[in-house]
């Protein structure tokens, strides 16, 4: 079903932030793929900035992804 | 760290600052650059050396959006900045977001701090998980010291530590400007603002500056000794040169004139002099004063020697103004004279001493 659009949002903007920072694959793949990677991004994410770790897109992990950062990735090669 | 650990292969690394952001004077990006380069060396064998033309290992600029690299900002907020490891080319480049507010202080993105944990991933540093790190990745505005253990860990398990066991300085209890028996160590001018010394100190004040900004003089000049006995500016040559012990520095803005420190004794004062207590440039006479204990001497700049007939009484040639002075300075024809916790204001002019204030009016207490 389409995201209702308050959440098609933010499922946006912590697509791009995991892209950037989390180096979630871009590009198409699989539906059961592509939410599984979804979710294990979040999770590593949640898991660096020391929140509850459940995969799921919560308001915590949300507030975090919308504070002003540096643009370096927090894992792996940066080049 | 990063993948490979990686780092620079050798401590000298160049730096050069490619272009300015609008935001703030040149000379506070160049203090900030300075100063966030300062903490690294600090607590490693680093040494940076700036370059104004060609190639540095690391070379800063301010872009937005997309800025070269394909590595696009994002507007005002959001992404700051962003720096590569050390290599070749692109490696330990640092990029600012010039859609971003940069400033000096807490009110937006305080450009010393961004710059601090920019230079950090330059260095080899990738980012802490721990909060209280320098090189967490989100932003937060924190004076003092910027590094935690976790950065000073990081950074040494790459380089080592400092190699003079410079002891990570403890938050400095700086003096307090408003304390009313403040005295001052030395004052001068700098490029029309006034620069006053006290301990480990300067403040700089700048008429657009409702508030004199602390900093300490080693993260501006590391050159310079901790402690500032006169300081005086030279306009025509652009230099500010300071005092301390037997020996004299010339800066130029932010960068140590070659040949420097040189021994006071050069400028033709005798041996016995052990000391200068106060200075200050004469404009409108070409001449310098250098006051010692209860005499002083003047120095004709043009012509590079010592005025005959000194050193001279100051209690007869400034008369109402005691006899010893802290610091000087020369503005608008008055002659302001330091002493202790008392300011006097000196007219040049009818020879006199016009107003007696205390000695930190002059930092708005």
């Amino acid at each position: 079903l389409p995201l209702p659009s308050g959440d098609q949002d933010s499922w946006l903007l912590a697509e791009k932030y995991l892209r950037r920072f989390y180096d979630l694959p871009a590009g198409l793949q699989g539906r059961q793929r592509s939410a599984g990677a979804f979710e294990d991004k979040i999770s590593e994410m949640q898991s660096f900035f020391k929140l509850k770790v459940t995969g799921n897109l919560d308001d915590n992990t949300l507030e975090l992804m919308k504070q002003a950062r540096c643009g370096v990735p927090d894992v792996g090669e940066y080049n | 760290h990063f993948p490979r650990h990686l780092k620079w292969p050798n401590n000298n690394v160049t730096f050069r600052i490619e272009n300015y952001t609008p935001d703030l004077q040149k000379s506070d990006v160049d203090r900030a650059i300075r100063k966030a380069l300062n903490i690294w060396s600090d607590v490693t064998p680093l040494i940076f050396k700036k370059l104004h033309v060609g190639n540095a290992d690391i070379m800063i600029s301010f872009g937005s959006k997309e800025h070269g690299d394909f590595n696009p900002f994002d507007g005002p907020d959001g992404l700051l900045a962003h720096a590569y490891p050390p290599g070749q080319g692109i490696g330990g480049d640092t990029h600012f977001d010039e859609d971003e507010q940069w400033t000096k202080d807490s009110s937006a993105y305080n450009l010393f701090i961004v710059a601090t944990h920019e230079l950090g991933h330059a260095l080899g540093l990738s980012h802490s998980t721990d909060p209280g790190a320098l090189m967490y990745p989100v932003y937060s505005y924190t004076p003092g010291f910027p590094l935690s253990e976790d950065d000073i860990k990081g950074i040494q398990a790459l380089y080592g530590p400092n190699p003079n066991s410079k002891k990570v300085k403890p938050k400095p209890d700086a003096p307090n400007k408003c304390d009313p028996m403040l005295s001052f160590d030395a004052v001068t001018e700098l490029r029309g603002e006034t620069i006053i010394f006290k301990d480990r100190f300067y403040w700089r004040l700048h008429s657009q500056m409702p508030e004199p900004e602390q900093t300490l003089i080693k993260s501006t000049w590391p050159s310079l000794p901790n402690k500032v006995d006169a300081a005086y500016e030279y306009p025509e040559k652009d230099q500010v040169i300071i005092f301390s012990g037997i020996r004299m520095w010339a800066l130029n803005g932010y960068n140590l004139v070659d040949g420097y420190p040189k021994y006071i004794h050069k400028l033709g004062l005798p041996k016995k002099v052990r000391e200068i207590d106060a200075a200050v440039h004469i404009r409108d006479t070409g001449k310098t004063l250098l006051f010692t204990d209860e005499k002083y001497w003047s120095y004709d700049e043009a012509a590079g020697t010592m005025d005959s007939g000194y050193p001279r009484s100051i209690e007869v040639d400034f008369p109402g103004m005691g006899d010893e002075v802290d610091a000087a300075a020369y503005r608008y024809g008055f002659l302001n004279f330091f002493h202790e916790h008392i300011q006097y204001e000196y007219s040049y002019t009818s020879r006199k001493v016009i107003r007696i204030m205390r000695t930190n009016s002059i930092l708005n207490c």
